[in-house]
């Protein structure tokens, strides 16, 4: 609790969750846990002559830090308020919890294959809906 | 190909992965996405009969098409995999896991290349036997009688299978379909039994063999003489199959390499 009291003290700005914190002793902090976009795009990847559709997709990654409190980062798990207690007790042996996907959805893909034969499967856990501390 | 934040709610070119390195991650997506290597398709056109069937079907099942509404394939809304709002349309829609259409390379069969319009051969070579046919339809696009009788035609598709004798191919029946003379579109015949086995033997496949007959006179047809589009027609209404499978769980988890 004095922790956050002396971090709300030094906080100047907070332009919002989604960029990096600035503080006036002129540190980077790490965002809070969030969801961040990574584009793959099949085009660029000169796979336009096999892929029919999409021409790219939205993957998605986590990024940012598990950090106190567990409420300002997005669907934290019960355990990872465990994690973090012992991480706070023994930071040099238990990691912080993690930043990882806590909801995955599909893509479907159209592609030729050797025989142009045209194929459309749905690929599950493709892309991050949400993120999360584990 | 890979574009990620810039931190200042951009998207920026990844520019920095070496050339080997992105080699490398090419290499996964393939593997996730279970090919071996690129693809590549001789000269694919989009425009034949197969390759549009698909693709209309993929943009019913994501609206317009827009890359933006494959937001929409959300896991635990649609438990099955492809879109309950074609079910009525494509009843095996919803038992899929993937569809595939496939190209008729008689051609390539040099038992078969005399009878072009009237055979067809659909290389399952790429279907793994894990997968199981839900469904596989036989598309054959028939364009009115010119002749201008008003008939009834029975179409009858046969399986090729090896006779005793290496030279001797028997006909077994698959399916038949009764059609009317001044009928114009796409005609369906159910050929899973055919599928199935290609699927789980694909040296046992043959090809298929159409047959026509004309139920007034009891006189055998050639396919284009009722209008059935054949190697020489519109690129559009090509004869192609459709097959629908369901994937084992198994070829869901990924392997350790």
């Amino acid at each position: 609790s004095a922790r956050r009291q002396m971090d709300t003290r030094t906080a100047v700005s907070h332009r919002d969750d989604s960029h990096w914190t600035w503080r006036r002793t002129r540190r980077y902090v790490r965002p809070v846990c969030r969801r961040k976009t990574m584009y793959v795009d099949f085009e660029d990847l000169g796979w336009q002559s096999w892929i029919i559709a999409p021409e790219g997709y939205s993957a998605f990654y986590c990024d940012g830090d598990c950090i106190f409190p567990l409420g300002l980062n997005m669907n934290a798990t019960n355990h990872a308020i465990v994690q973090l207690l012992l991480h706070t007790v023994k930071s040099q042996t238990m990691p912080k919890p993690c930043c990882s996907p806590t909801k995955l959805s599909a893509i479907s893909v159209l592609y030729f294959d050797d025989n142009s034969n045209v194929i459309l499967k749905k690929y599950r856990s493709m892309k991050v809906k949400a993120c999360g501390c584990h | 190909g890979f574009y990620t934040d810039n931190g200042l709610e951009q998207s920026v070119m990844v520019s920095r992965i070496p050339h080997r390195v992105k080699k490398e991650f090419q290499q996964e997506i393939l593997t996730l996405m279970g090919l071996h290597h690129k693809p590549k398709p001789r000269a694919p056109g989009k425009e034949t009969s197969a390759p549009r069937f698909m693709i209309d079907l993929y943009n019913k099942l994501h609206g317009s098409g827009a890359s933006g509404s494959i937001e929409d394939d959300d896991e635990d809304e649609h438990p099955h995999f492809f879109s309950r709002t074609l079910e009525n349309e494509m009843p095996k829609l919803n038992s899929s896991d993937v569809i595939m259409s496939f190209v008729n390379h008689v051609h390539k069969i040099h038992f078969l290349r005399h009878e072009r319009d009237r055979t067809f051969f659909f290389d399952f070579g790429e279907v793994s036997p894990q997968e199981t046919v839900t469904g596989a339809e036989l598309r054959l696009y028939k364009a009115k009688d010119r002749r201008g009788r008003h008939t009834t035609y029975h179409i009858e598709v046969f399986t090729i299978q090896q006779g005793v004798d290496e030279q001797d191919k028997i006909l077994v029946p698959e399916t038949n379909h009764l059609v009317s003379s001044d009928f114009e579109g796409w005609i369906l015949m159910n050929v899973t039994n055919a599928a199935d086995s290609w699927t789980i033997m694909p040296a046992s496949n043959m090809g298929l063999y159409l047959k026509i007959t004309d139920m007034s006179t009891g006189q055998e047809l050639r396919p284009n003489h009722i209008g059935i589009v054949g190697h020489r027609g519109d690129p559009d209404k090509q004869a192609f199959l459709v097959c629908f499978f369901k994937m084992s769980q198994q070829l869901h988890v990924r392997r350790t390499r």
